[in-house]
């Protein structure tokens, strides 16, 4: 049985989709078989391997909204082991519909369980709210991944948000737990970055990854060409440390 | 009759807030009366003056489900013309009960009428996603100003983002312009940011601000302290850029 991540907060811009593209071809690279569900109207999933609106013949879209199968929205896109299901949101009046038909909190869930099967990971990117898509996506998953940056903003929003996840799943889905909490946009060189770091590894002990993302270049051109980074620059220190996520987020399976 | 302007963009992280913040504190500066209003559920304008729970009577939340008006929640935070409305969400179910309420696009329209002679400018943080509460602001604001981060998806989103405000404009608020194109986070040591920032001003020409603001800790690093940058360190390139771009909105005014 496949197990359902989450890649989840509130704030935006923090590194939602980012990880959920590296750290699902990095998974890949290590033989796990991986699909990629975009719960973001955004649809930046897609446009990460510059797919448009042509390349998209179903997404999330169809699914909730026209009811059709999970299996006609699963896109290939030429990499081994990694499909996606794009959002395929066209428009402000898509959106609402979309969020309206997510009313039914646990339809994410119906529509997952005929194929988890045939995943080992199926990794959920959400939108930065804690509307009715975020809220399909805990009621979904087995845990959720918390990206976090060492920013003002982003950490008050971190306790609000752990509230969430507890309250969500008290009331629709009692076995998610917290995958990890990870640090991303890391940037070594800012002394804030070591304090802040430092500060959350006491309060959170081991529900924060060893593995820091660092701030990289390489990752936020990646996608203009249509790449994850492993794929962009497999030297780079944002490449390497996706793949060193990947491989911790595998040794906690195995534990 | 005061003007009403919406920050708000679809991609998350893009500095919407910072820039509600820092712009209304630099117009309060020249002497401009301003209202920020949030209107993120995440809450971010109250937390960037350390303002929590405790501190906040009423916020919109209140104002849009409760029907108080809302005079009452606005907040004085002590500095000279300029005053806050909080957001006042306290968790996912004020969440989702906020977006049904803006099932009624024109709510924040009729809501802020009555005040417009109060304030010079009044100020609309919004949230990052085109649901009903960006709705709500687009149809109640005279101009949009759309920040930018010179980064792939943060570009990619601009697009949409305007046939967006034009569909909506349209249908609920023929009068909305597009006060400008904002580029946040401009790091001048980056290629890749010179050659979006020239890119965008052959394409968007005149709909761009020249003021670019810099990537600055001192900007993100300010509301931990409760402060507008200005008022944090008026001699930062972050500081100075915002009042420079105060300085471009006013004159485009008297124009
Ligand atoms: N480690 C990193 N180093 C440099 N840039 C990064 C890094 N991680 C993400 N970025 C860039 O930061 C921006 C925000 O990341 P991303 O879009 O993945 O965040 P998000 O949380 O999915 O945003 P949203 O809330 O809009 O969905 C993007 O332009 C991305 O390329
Ligand atoms: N010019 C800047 N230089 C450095 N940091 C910045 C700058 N502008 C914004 N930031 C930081 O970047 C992060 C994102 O900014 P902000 O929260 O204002 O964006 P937003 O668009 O309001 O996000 P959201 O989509 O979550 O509402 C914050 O941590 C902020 O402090
Ligand atoms: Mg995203
Ligand atoms: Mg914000």
């Amino acid at each position: 049985m496949g197990k359902i991540i989450a890649i989840a907060s509130q704030k935006g811009g923090v590194g939602k989709t980012t990880t959920a593209i590296n750290l699902g071809v990095s998974l890949a690279i290590f033989q796990k078989r991986i699909l990629v569900i975009d719960m973001d109207p955004q649809g930046s999933i897609a446009e990460s391997f510059l797919l448009n609106e042509f390349d998209i013949r179903y997404g999330m879209f169809d699914v909730f909204v026209k009811k059709i199968p999970l299996a006609s929205a699963v896109t290939d896109i030429g990499l081994e082991n990694f499909e996606i299901v794009p959002s395929n949101v066209r428009n402000e009046e898509d959106e609402v519909e979309l969020y309206t038909s997510a009313f039914h909190i646990k339809l994410l869930r119906n529509v997952i369980a005929p194929y988890r099967d045939l995943y080992d990971y199926i990794i959920l990117d959400c939108p930065p709210n804690l509307g009715t898509l975020t809220m399909n996506s805990l009621a979904a998953a087995q845990s959720v991944i918390i990206p976090v940056q060492c920013e003002f903003y982003s950490l008050k929003s971190l306790g609000k948000f752990l509230k969430s996840v507890s309250n969500i799943g008290s009331k629709f889905n009692s076995e998610i737990q917290i995958e990890g909490v990870l640090l991303t946009m890391f940037d070594k060189r800012l002394k804030k970055s070591h304090e802040i770091a430092e500060e959350m590894s006491k309060s959170l002990k081991n529900l924060i990854f060893n593995t820091k993302i660092p701030r990289n270049s390489k990752i936020s051109e990646a996608p203009s060409f249509g790449k994850p980074v492993a794929l962009f620059d497999i030297n780079s220190i944002g490449a390497i440390s996706y793949l060193h996520l990947a491989e911790e987020v595998l040794r906690k399976e195995n534990k």
